[in-house]
């Protein structure tokens, strides 16, 4: 799964989120990544979410959804997408992993599988990342 | 308002050594794109658009070019794309044959009042957008046609795990 959460100048957030699924996956199986609030949320009232790891734990919780209620509820984006991954953890045994951007621009990647590479890119600089 | 991109190549419970320095080349590449669209002016969702289209362009990730492989030994692809401006979004589901699920999830939400289209219907809109239909053969990698066949090898001998394959 790949995915990609921004901000513009004008404040607004945006995501996108594509996959091609599990390997060995059933015909016709469908995980979170199409599922506007499992596989990504964008509201820039609030920020921008995309998910990545067991699909069917990430619609169980609605993952991304789940971090920007966190996020509503005055959580830092980090420890909202901490909160989520933990609770998707500890109640469906999913693992995965999250990019986070608030409509502060304020940013957080999130994983609770080995790895997960990501990137970012802000004030001219880019960061990157891939294990925990 | 501060611009900035994230990307993501997807959550791995192992990555070999030798796919590592790849990987980190192309979630930076693909940052890279998204930033250079926002510094133009372009939107959020420009950008979002443009990074993960890179990352279905590389053979590294799974999606797109490089997806993985079905019990069939096909690519079916997901997609869905959102803008926080209003809210509107776009998705597909099971696409086959097409280069960038991304860009016909973004269609969806642009050209249609619906969210999300699945596999025949999304191939029939494809097409009716002009989006251009290539070879499913175009989109496997060896490495991927190996890790399957390994997989059905295991799977034949134990259980199958779902958590060990995170997608």
């Amino acid at each position: 799964t790949v995915g990609a959460v921004a901000l513009d100048s004008n404040g607004d957030v945006a995501y996108a989120t594509s996959t091609g699924g599990l390997m060995n996956k059933m015909v016709g199986r469908v995980g979170d990544s199409p599922c506007v609030g499992s596989g990504g949320y964008a509201d820039s009232a609030m920020g921008a979410v995309s998910s990545t790891g067991h699909g069917e734990s990430i619609l169980k919780v609605n993952l991304a959804r789940l971090i920007l209620f966190h996020v509503q509820q005055g959580k830092a984006v980090g420890e909202a997408a901490d909160t989520a991954l933990g609770y998707m953890k500890s109640k469906v045994k999913g693992e995965g992993g999250v990019i986070v951007v608030s409509n502060a621009g304020d940013w957080a990647a999130k994983w609770t599988t080995e790895s997960m590479p990501w990137a970012a890119a802000q004030d001219g600089k880019v960061h990157f990342g891939l294990h925990r | 308002m501060n611009p900035v991109v994230l990307v993501h190549g997807g959550a791995s419970s192992e990555i070999p050594q030798d796919l590592e320095e790849r990987l980190r080349q192309g979630v930076v590449r693909a940052a890279t794109a998204g930033y250079k669209v926002l510094k133009e002016g372009g939107r959020a969702l420009d950008a979002v658009e443009a990074a993960v289209t890179i990352l279905e362009d590389d053979p590294e990730f799974n999606a797109g070019h490089g997806a993985v492989l079905n019990a069939e030994g096909t690519v079916e692809m997901d997609a869905s794309i959102m803008d926080g401006r209003d809210l509107s979004s776009g998705a597909v589901c099971a696409a086959r044959c097409i280069a960038n699920p991304i860009q016909l999830a973004r269609l969806v939400m642009e050209k249609t009042p619906h969210c999300l289209l699945t596999s025949h219907g999304a191939a029939k809109f494809a097409c009716a957008m002009g989006v251009p239909v290539i070879p499913g053969e175009q989109l496997i990698t060896e490495r991927n046609r190996q890790d399957l066949e390994k997989e059905k090898q295991k799977t034949d001998a134990e259980t199958p795990s779902p958590q060990k394959n995170q997608g």
